[in-house]
């Protein structure tokens, strides 16, 4: 087997903005048939990332604002990486996808454990 | 590299049963950091799956009902089959997870393209 790296599985993330409602947020999601979406500031650098699970945590607590359930701290992957490596930080931090950021964290597209799972079923 | 089976990377499945209340079940996926839950009737078989993304769906849509966003038509996988089939499957179907059946429906465990990517990563 030849190694993956990033850049073969790396697709375009689906974003949003800060100020989006949850309500929006959830559509997208859903009419895009995704879980992840990418929060981007008005340069399209990273600034969060909110999912399905999020979602599902803020109707299972109640809460209104998407500043309530975004999460800040995001572990993110490099274009140029091996895939093994981005796939044992997604094991190591309990989550299912990376964005994938340059050098001034402008996001370039984003990787999921769905598109790492499809390389050993190719 | 030798051949994986689901054998090797299934684990317990979350479950609920179908009278549940969806903000019972959104706490469940919040609370045990999970995305799917396998809805199972009194005999412990298979009688549908929730995901976040339902869960995602039932806020975009004011749905209410558990029974609403239910999915029925389940994928499934047999705990004796090569990791690499149900890969396919997952990819084919758009799905991160497959419920694991015997040949009375009920319920062994559980697959996620998570488990699968840790492979890759291991
Ligand atoms: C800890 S995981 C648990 C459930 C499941 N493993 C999953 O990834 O959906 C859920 C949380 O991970 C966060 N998350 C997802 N991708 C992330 C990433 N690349 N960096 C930081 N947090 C992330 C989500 O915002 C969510 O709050
Ligand atoms: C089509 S996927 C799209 C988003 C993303 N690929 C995912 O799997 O979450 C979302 C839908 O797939 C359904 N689903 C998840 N696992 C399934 C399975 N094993 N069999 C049938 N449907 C499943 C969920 O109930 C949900 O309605």
């Amino acid at each position: 087997e030849e190694t993956s790296f990033i850049a073969n599985v790396v697709h375009a993330a689906v974003t949003c903005k800060e100020n989006e409602p949850i309500q929006a947020i959830a559509e997208r999601i859903v009419k895009q048939s995704v879980n992840h979406i990418v929060v981007i500031d008005d340069a399209g650098k990273l600034s969060g990332i909110v999912t399905s699970w999020d979602i599902t945590r803020a109707m299972a607590e109640g809460r209104k604002a998407l500043a309530d359930v975004v999460t800040r701290r995001v572990i993110t992957a490099k274009i140029d990486e091996p895939l093994e490596t981005a796939s044992k930080r997604m094991a190591q931090h309990n989550i299912s996808a990376l964005p994938v950021i340059n050098s001034e964290r402008k996001v370039l597209g984003i990787v999921t454990s769905e598109d790492v799972a499809k390389i050993l079923g190719r």
